[in-house]
């Protein structure tokens, strides 16, 4: 039996715009600490991994391991019916069920929706990713990331990214022309979300397809800041963390011959 | 010349 009560159901609706886009099947891994999914791109470039802690749910049951094969543009459309309020409850019987069951209770608990999602099995790739001591790692707002890729994507299909010291800075070079965009590292006291915060072992600098970070930043609105974290010669890490987990983000980077 | 690498360049397959 597994059974998983959100109380923010809206968090789970932005979660599935945030992979849709990168991944079209997945399964959903679901153990007595949470439910996790690690799923590659069809080009083998990116990868998104998320995990939703158990203490998150209220309440959160898992007798053993399920693996729930997904369609995910599926479970969007069902979860679109959810309203942005909505307590949503995920329900799988056994582990040969067929189905995941889902239901939106409404704050006031007057109205409830269920729905049946059929799965599917799905053949996996996973990849061993182990904890890296990054060469530099950047905390900003993740609206200002979000806004530097899209700026720069009306330049270049690539975009640069240098660490220094006290900077950041994003550089594409294309047809048309060049742009860049500097941000130097604030604090502010007031406002913790808003700063810039380098923290640099050595200077890095790396090429990055801006089609990919576009598709990163759909996590937007999952959290006010992400995390960048570079080494030179390894795959980029875009994180944003939840209170109740995480969605990171590994995409290779370009290298010259 | 740029090249995109792979992920599985990094990381191993489990």
């Amino acid at each position: 039996m597994f059974e998983a009560r959100l109380i923010q159901g809206g968090l789970l609706k932005k979660l599935l715009e945030s992979v849709k886009e990168l991944v079209t099947d997945a399964n959903f891994d679901c153990s007595e600490s949470g439910i996790a999914l690690q799923a590659m791109d069809n080009s083998h470039v990116a990868l998104v991994s998320l995990l939703l802690r158990s203490e998150g749910f209220d309440p959160y049951r898992c007798d053993r391991g399920f693996s729930l094969g997904v369609n995910l543009n599926s479970l969007n459309k069902i979860l679109k019916c959810a309203g942005n309020d909505d307590i949503i409850t995920l329900r799988a019987d056994d582990n040969s069920a067929d189905s995941l069951s889902l239901s939106f209770e409404n704050p006031n608990n007057d109205r409830i929706g269920e729905y049946e999602l059929k799965l599917m099995d799905i053949d996996q790739e996973h990849l061993s990713i182990p904890e890296t001591d990054y060469d530099a790692t950047i905390i900003m707002p993740s609206a200002e990331f979000q806004r530097i890729c899209r700026d720069l994507t009306v330049v270049s299909e690539s975009v640069t990214i240098d660490v220094s010291k006290d900077t950041i800075k994003f550089t594409a070079e294309g047809e048309l022309g060049s742009g860049n965009i500097k941000l130097k590292s604030t604090s502010s006291i007031d406002k913790p979300e808003e700063s810039v915060n380098i923290e640099l072992g050595q200077d890095v600098s790396l090429q990055f397809s801006l089609k990919y970070l576009m598709n990163f930043t759909k996590g937007t609105p999952l959290s006010e800041q992400v995390i960048l974290c570079l080494s030179e010669k390894m795959p980029l890490l875009v994180e944003y963390k939840m209170d109740i987990g995480y969605i990171r983000y590994y995409l290779a980077p370009k290298i010259g011959d | 010349m740029v090249g995109q690498m792979l992920l599985a360049e990094f990381y191993s397959f489990l």
